[in-house]
């Protein structure tokens, strides 16, 4: 049974650090 | 063919947190999320609050713009309408939870303005 890490189920909504 | 969640959103499938317990994904609660952020080091949680959704021109899809972390910086995604994401205090919530019990049996509210999401930035990315 394949086994997911809990942070894949969360969507990272980074503000853009291109400064 | 058509574009997919992935397979970690069916109800039963196992999740592993920050401590490595085994949970299964319809019993994930918010502390959950909060507790394997801290012990994480390199993740942290924000509160990501839906300012509109609106529809798209890809098929079953929307556009969530979001008000993100304190800053409240403005980010947009374009999701599929069935995608499931983590409400605080509220648990898993998609633009179409009937779609999303449909196809992965996972019991879903649906997402609103005004809700406030969970979701992840790395820490010290300065």
């Amino acid at each position: 049974v394949p086994v997911f890490p809990w942070h894949s189920l969360v969507p990272f909504l980074a503000p853009t650090q291109s400064d | 063919p058509a574009p997919s969640l992935p397979p970690y959103f069916m109800k039963g499938s196992i999740i592993q947190l920050a401590d490595g317990e085994l949970k299964r994904v319809e019993d994930l609660r918010t502390e959950d999320f909060i507790q394997s952020a801290e012990i994480s080091g390199e993740l942290k949680i924000d509160s990501s609050t839906v300012e509109r959704i609106d529809g798209s021109p890809a098929p079953n899809s929307a556009i969530i713009q979001f008000a993100v972390g304190e800053h409240r910086v403005q980010v947009s995604v374009e999701v599929l309408v069935e995608y499931p994401f983590f409400v605080f205090g509220q648990g898993w919530s998609s633009c179409c939870p009937d779609r999303t019990t449909q196809l992965f049996e996972l019991s879903c509210a649906k997402l609103s303005v005004g809700d406030v999401c969970i979701s992840l930035t790395l820490k010290n990315l300065k």
